[in-house]
């Protein structure tokens, strides 16, 4: 069977945290597939380790792709969060 | 706990596998499936009939990869499983590729996977409680399963608390979009409020009667009105509580919290439950002395206050309670005023707020106020305690 690989790398951990609602789509620049936006990297994955109850720490270390490659439920994290965040 | 924001309308919902994984049995995984649904009948009215053919609420299906909805799985490990919210139609979708078992510390768990997807059947979010089943992390076979207060309250805030009566029909009563369905409404005895429909705070208690106060008095409300024998006297319903109360909220403990000056009380029902009052700054540390108003959000199930143009979120669970980012302003509750006098999550759903004479029906999920006919605000003596001859509708000549 197709094993689901372990989030290890910055492009990994870049489409987790798009795929669960952390990162709005249009955060990402085909282009040359990097962030164009730092802060919005730095609040995705701050959000991510806030929901998560790790330390926040802004980085990708290794208790957060730790946990980023756990099992998990596919449904997102961040419900209604996709390119058009709520208000709130 | 956080909900999506649609739910079923019905409570008796219906059920079927339309396809069964490949490594196990059907009359185990049918089983399974059953006990998986259990857990949120346990604590509501809600119901799960198992149909083998024609329509159904929820439709199971064990997939791989790509399978239709564009959310295509990933193979062993990564994600387990998804489902759809009510308002996407509720089905819920198995990744075939992970090793299903039953009972067992190998493979992956299919009861504690299923129950966690049919909580987003039902219209639940994903919750930050790692203890939570709705916590989106696959934990691990756990031989006793015991659902979270936090997943109870959540599905409680959907569909209510389990009752013993028998259900006169498969019909859930809709949320009414106005209160309460607008029969002749009762005069109360005491019309003062009437008069004057300015209110110092409102709250459910932890049974679901609904008491606003207002001075020395409170009133206990019906559906429509002010039920009879009220106003009666604070001091006499909640002894050693004081009059002029600034806000109250019972939280998902059971307890109710009352505010006033600098000071706050606890009651377990209509007893002080311990030695108060106490000072706001030592039980709700980073909250403001002299509140408007408090309340309990659906949304999230957090403790929200209110004074003046600010407001502030407070979780007891976190160190600290209250995030820096706090206060905020209310105008982020797009349509509320500053300078509430109360605030509730009422039985039916919504969150009301109240200011003056006039009162605002929140759409939580949509993040404002809602609109409809007659707009909002409208006079809260017609609409919560029943007043004869006052107006419906604050709008100039639409009486």
């Amino acid at each position: 069977a197709v094993q689901a690989a372990p989030v290890s790398t910055t492009t990994q951990a870049e489409m987790y945290l798009s795929q669960f609602g952390y990162l709005p789509a249009s955060a990402r620049n085909p282009a040359n597939s990097g962030l164009q936006d730092k802060s919005t990297w730095l609040n995705a994955i701050q959000e991510f380790q806030n929901f998560a109850g790790l330390n926040i720490t802004g980085e990708l270390d290794d208790e957060t792709l730790k946990l980023m490659s756990l099992p998990r439920c596919g449904v997102r994290d961040r419900v209604g969060t996709g390119d058009s965040r709520s208000k709130r | 706990y956080a909900l999506q924001g649609s739910r079923w309308r019905v409570k008796n919902l219906t059920y079927k596998v339309s396809k069964y994984p490949k490594r196990l049995k059907r009359v185990d995984v049918d089983a399974e499936i059953g006990r998986a649904f259990a857990v949120w009948s346990e604590d509501t009215d809600l119901t799960f009939t198992k149909k083998t053919t024609g329509p159904v609420h929820i439709e199971i299906k064990f997939v791989e990869s790509e399978h239709g909805d564009g959310d295509a799985f990933d193979g062993q490990g990564g994600t387990l499983a998804h489902a759809f919210f009510p308002v996407f139609g509720g089905d819920a979708h198995f990744d075939d590729a992970e090793l299903w078992t039953i009972g067992s510390p190998r493979g992956t768990n299919l009861f504690q996977v299923a129950a966690h997807e049919f909580g987003h059947s039902l219209g639940l979010s994903h919750s930050d409680q790692s203890s939570a089943l709705m916590a989106p992390f696959y934990r691990g076979f756990e031989p006793v399963f015991r659902l979270d207060d936090d997943d109870k309250a959540a599905i409680q805030s959907l569909y209510g608390k389990k009752t013993s009566q028998p259900k006169p029909s498969n019909a859930y009563p809709v949320t009414s979009t106005l209160r309460p369905s607008y029969t002749p409404p009762k005069v109360p005895l005491d019309d003062s409020i009437c008069k004057d429909s300015k209110i110092d705070t409102l709250f459910n208690s932890a049974q679901g009667e609904t008491y606003a106060f207002k001075g020395d008095k409170f009133y206990k409300l019906t559906t429509d009105s002010v039920e009879e024998g009220y106003p009666q006297l604070i001091s006499k319903g909640w002894p050693g509580l004081p009059g002029n109360i600034d806000a109250a909220f019972t939280y998902k403990n059971g307890k109710t919290y009352f505010f006033k000056g600098t000071q706050y009380w606890r009651f377990q029902g209509r007893q002080m439950d311990g030695v108060y009052p106490k000072e706001i700054s030592e039980g709700f540390t980073g909250i403001p002395d002299h509140l408007d108003a408090a309340m309990v959000w659906g949304g999230n199930g957090k403790i929200y206050f209110f004074k003046g143009s600010k407001f502030w979120r407070f979780d007891p669970a976190k160190r600290p309670p209250v995030k820096a980012s706090y206060p905020k302003p209310i105008s982020n509750w797009e349509g509320v005023p500053n300078n509430l006098d109360a605030a509730l999550k009422y039985t039916n759903g919504y969150t009301y707020f109240f200011k003056g004479d006039k009162y605002y029906r929140f759409h939580d999920a949509r993040f404002a106020v809602d609109t409809a006919t007659p707009a909002f605000p409208r006079p809260t003596a017609h609409w919560w305690f029943g007043c004869k001859n006052t107006p419906s509708s604050t709008a100039v000549g639409d009486h």
